[in-house]
């Protein structure tokens, strides 16, 4: 464990503890894309399927278990909860999230790097996770007035993802044959989709002006 | 097996 992917884990973890704050304090998911919470469910479970076959740490086994319990939680809310689902905007979050899932499938079954059904489910995830902020990123444009919260959340999730690269880079030169395109590569262009909204976010903070991104 | 290097991240 290296200081980047402890910072990496920290600002996933604070992303998702955001966002479910959010939606349970002021019981509202304004802003929020539900198509992208549930690909970030589907992300977790079928990235974490060796959780109960491969123990590696506690500290693996605990964030597992949040990162799980949290998203599958939000999913729950936006759709579920009396209050909440009042204010999940189904018309302006169209994504279609499945034309997602199924190309993540199809490259994971031709892109790995072992056919079995546990490596396959792994690098679906990664592909998928790479993507799934799409719907979010869709429906910011849409609605263009991003609340702080939502704004918040998408640079926390940006920069838990730029951590991880680094954190990469630092097990590249310290650890021998620790090489892994396929997770590189498909983080790499998850970073780079949240690129564009970096640089809006920062310029909306540098002038202290109200996050607009343009249409 | 794969790595367990690998399968170490979140």
């Amino acid at each position: 464990m290296n200081i980047f992917r402890l910072a990496g884990d920290m600002t996933h973890l604070a992303s998702v503890l955001v966002l479910l704050l959010k939606i349970h304090t002021i019981k509202s998911c304004a802003g929020i894309s539900l198509k992208t919470q549930e690909l970030y469910a589907l992300v977790f479970a079928t990235r974490y399927l060796d959780l109960f076959t491969d123990y590696i740490s506690l500290y693996n086994t605990l964030m597992k278990l949040i990162f799980l319990v949290s998203s599958f939680s939000i999913v729950w809310y936006i759709r579920h909860h009396k209050i909440v689902r009042r204010s999940y905007d189904k018309d302006q979050d169209t994504f279609r999230h499945y034309f997602l899932v199924l190309p993540c499938f199809l490259l994971a079954l031709v892109i790995n790097e072992k056919f079995t059904v546990k490596e396959i489910m792994w690098t679906f995830s990664l592909y998928l996770e790479a993507v799934a902020i799409l719907p979010q990123l869709v429906l910011l444009q849409r609605t263009r007035n991003i609340d702080n919260l939502t704004g918040q959340y998408v640079f926390l999730l940006g920069a838990y993802r730029s951590l991880y690269i680094l954190n990469w880079i630092y097990r590249y030169f310290t650890e021998p044959h620790y090489v892994h395109w396929i997770t590189w590569i498909s983080g790499l262009v998850q970073t780079l989709l949240y690129a564009d909204f970096f640089y809006y976010y920062f310029q909306s903070w540098k002038n202290n002006v109200k996050l607009e991104l343009p249409a | 097996m794969p790595s367990k290097s690998l399968k170490d991240e979140l």
